[in-house]
C-alpha cells in the first residue's frame, strides 16, 4: 500500500485531439511539473493540506488553465473566480466565490477554513476578507489571456446570432469547450 | 478548472479545486467548484475534486456521493467514481479525480479528454489528456 498518493486535474474539455502537438506538449509539461512538485513534497513528509494548496496555486498561476491567470471571462469581459478546499480528517473546509482581485483564490479558501467559523464567502464580502487577511491582490485584467478573450468573443457572437432569450444555461451551449467550468 | 487531491504520510486526505467558471457566464453564476460536496469533498474515506458542467455536479452532489457510496454501499473507489461519472451523470458532463485512504487513485471522465496526472509512493507519475 502506498504511503502517499496524489492526483491532479486541469479541467475537462477545451482541447481537441487534433490540437497542434506543441500545444498538447505544453499542457503535458505543465501537468508533469505540478504532479512532480506535489509528489516531491509528499515524499518528504509535507501535509496533504499544504501540498494541495501549493499544487493548485501552481495551476492557478499557469495561463493554460481556467483558474487564476487564464480564467474564463464572464459576459462583461471580467473574471469571477471560485475555489474550495477540504481537510478530510476534520471535515474542516473553506470556499470562496465571485472573487475579482485575489491572485490565488485557493489560498483565500484555506484562510476561510482556518481563520473563520464559516465555509463559503462570496463577492464583496470575500474581497473584504481578502483585504483583512493581506493576501496578494491583482487588477482583474491580470487574469486576461488572448485565448480566453477569443473564446468570449466567439461565445458572444454565437449568442448574438441565436434567437433572443432572457438567459442561457450551460447545456444550451452546443460547444463542449464552453460548457465546462 | 483545476484540482488536486492527496493522501499524505500521516494518512490525511485533502481535496482542493479552483476555477474561472464558464465563458460568458452571467447573473453571478456559480458552479460546483466552491460548493463543498458537489465539486470538492474529503473525509476519512476519500478526497474528490470535480470538473465539468457544474450544475450537474451540484444537482447530484457528486463529490460527496463518491465517499458515501464507498462508506454505505461498500464500493471501491473505482466502482463509486465510475458509477457517478458514467451512470449518474450524462455523457460529456465532465470528470473527477479521487484518492482513497489506501492510496488508490481514480480519474474517470466522460468528456473527450481531461487534463490529469497522478503518482504514488510506489508508482512514477503518469500524465494524460485523452484516453492514451
Amino acid at each position: 500500500q502506498p504511503t502517499w498518493a496524489i492526483a491532479i486535474h486541469g479541467g475537462a474539455g477545451t482541447l481537441s485531439q487534433n490540437a497542434p502537438p506543441e500545444q498538447l506538449r505544453a499542457y503535458r509539461e505543465a501537468l508533469q511539473a505540478a504532479v512532480d512538485h506535489g509528489s516531491q513534497r509528499l515524499a518528504r513528509g509535507d501535509s496533504a493540506l499544504d501540498v494541495c494548496e501549493s499544487v493548485v496555486r501552481m495551476l492557478e498561476d499557469n495561463p493554460l488553465f481556467n483558474a487564476g491567470k487564464g480564467a474564463a471571462f464572464n459576459e462583461k469581459g471580467e473574471h469571477e473566480l471560485d475555489a474550495s478546499i477540504m481537510h478530510g480528517p476534520t471535515l474542516r473546509c473553506g470556499a470562496v466565490a465571485g472573487l475579482r482581485t485575489v491572485k490565488n483564490p485557493i489560498s483565500l479558501a484555506r484562510l476561510v477554513m482556518e481563520r473563520t467559523p464559516h465555509v463559503l464567502l462570496m463577492g464583496d464580502g470575500a474581497e473584504d476578507f481578502a483585504g483583512a487577511m493581506g493576501v496578494e491582490r491583482v487588477p482583474n485584467s491580470y487574469f486576461d489571456t488572448p485565448q480566453r478573450r477569443k473564446m468570449l468573443d466567439e461565445r458572444l457572437e454565437e449568442l448574438r446570432r441565436s434567437s433572443p432569450r432572457s438567459e442561457t444555461s450551460p447545456t444550451d451551449n452546443p460547444r463542449k469547450d464552453l460548457r465546462y467550468s | 478548472t483545476v484540482g488536486c487531491v492527496a493522501l499524505d504520510q500521516r494518512g490525511e486526505l485533502v481535496a482542493a479545486t479552483s476555477t474561472g467558471g464558464l465563458t460568458a457566464k452571467k447573473f453571478g453564476r456559480v458552479g460546483d467548484s466552491p460548493i463543498i460536496g458537489a465539486g470538492t469533498y474529503a473525509d476519512d474515506t476519500a478526497a474528490i475534486s470535480c470538473t465539468g458542467t457544474g450544475e450537474e455536479f451540484i444537482r447530484h452532489g457528486v463529490a460527496r456521493a463518491v465517499a458515501l457510496r464507498m462508506k454505505l454501499k461498500g464500493e471501491t473507489l473505482a466502482q463509486a467514481t465510475h458509477a457517478l461519472i458514467h451512470t449518474t451523470l450524462k455523457p460529456d458532463d465532465g470528470g473527477l479525480i479521487a484518492v482513497d485512504a489506501r492510496g488508490n487513485i481514480s480519474t474517470p471522465y466522460s468528456s473527450e479528454g481531461m487534463y490529469r496526472a497522478w503518482a504514488t509512493s510506489l508508482t512514477p507519475s503518469i500524465v494524460r489528456i485523452f484516453k492514451d
